[in-house]
């Protein structure tokens, strides 16, 4: 474990608790697409199959049911919940994330670096990851006015998949018996690079200290 | 096994 992957786990952890935090204090999902939180549910289901067989550390077991726990309880509270599920804007978050899942799956099936089910879930779940922020992305260029709480979200998930980078980067130097780990380090890259636009658009935002809006 | 794997990372 070094610091990179550290911070990294903590900003990721950082963005669900926010996103949890909006939806129960303020009791609205506004801005939020119901359709990525359903892909990052799927990730989460599908990479941690061996949460219950393969014990790494206290630390790994307990991330993976807290992410677990929230994208579970994001998806009962944005589908559930009577007061939150109102201010979901279903016309708005219309992309059609079943279109990522099959195309995934497929990758995942062909391109592995084991053929078996849990190797397969896992590859699957990356290659998942990769793209399950488009339907918030496309619905914060639909809104166009993007609320703090969903802008930071966002940045803090793009902070997070930075880190982890950082963190391939630092391991490939730092341990010897580290190999090389193409399928994470270039799904991790192409899943970073889509918010490199938000940042750029955040970060002004931030910096202009004005509300951060996204070009049509 | 001989070379590491990414499965502690999450």
């Amino acid at each position: 474990m070094n610091i990179f992957r550290l911070a990294g786990d903590m900003t990721h952890l950082m963005s669900v608790l926010v996103l949890l935090l909006k939806i129960h204090t303020i009791k609205s999902c506004a801005g939020i697409s119901l359709k990525t939180q359903e892909l990052y549910a799927l990730v989460f289901a599908a990479r941690y199959l061996d949460i219950f067989t393969h014990y790494y550390s206290l630390y790994n077991t307990v991330m993976k049911l807290i992410f677990l726990g929230s994208s579970f309880s994001i998806l009962w509270y944005m589908k559930r919940h009577k007061v939150v599920r109102r201010s979901y804007d279903k016309d708005q978050d219309t992309f059609r994330h079943h279109f990522l899942v099959l195309p995934c799956l497929v990758l995942a099936l062909l391109i592995n670096e084991k053929f078996t089910f849990k190797e397969v879930m896992w590859t699957f779940s990356i290659y998942l990851e990769a793209v399950a922020i488009l339907p918030q992305l496309v619905l914060l260029q639909r809104t166009r006015n993007v609320d703090n709480l969903t802008g930071q979200y966002v940045f803090l998930l793009g902070a997070y998949r930075g880190l982890y980078i950082i963190n391939w980067i630092y391991r490939y130097f730092a341990e010897p018996t580290y190999s090389t780990h193409w399928i994470t380090w270039i799904s991790g890259l192409l899943q970073t690079l889509l918010y490199a636009d938000f940042f750029y658009y955040y970060i002004n935002s931030v910096k202009n200290n004005v509300r951060l809006q996204l070009p049509a | 096994p001989s070379h590491s794997s990414l499965k502690d990372e999450l």
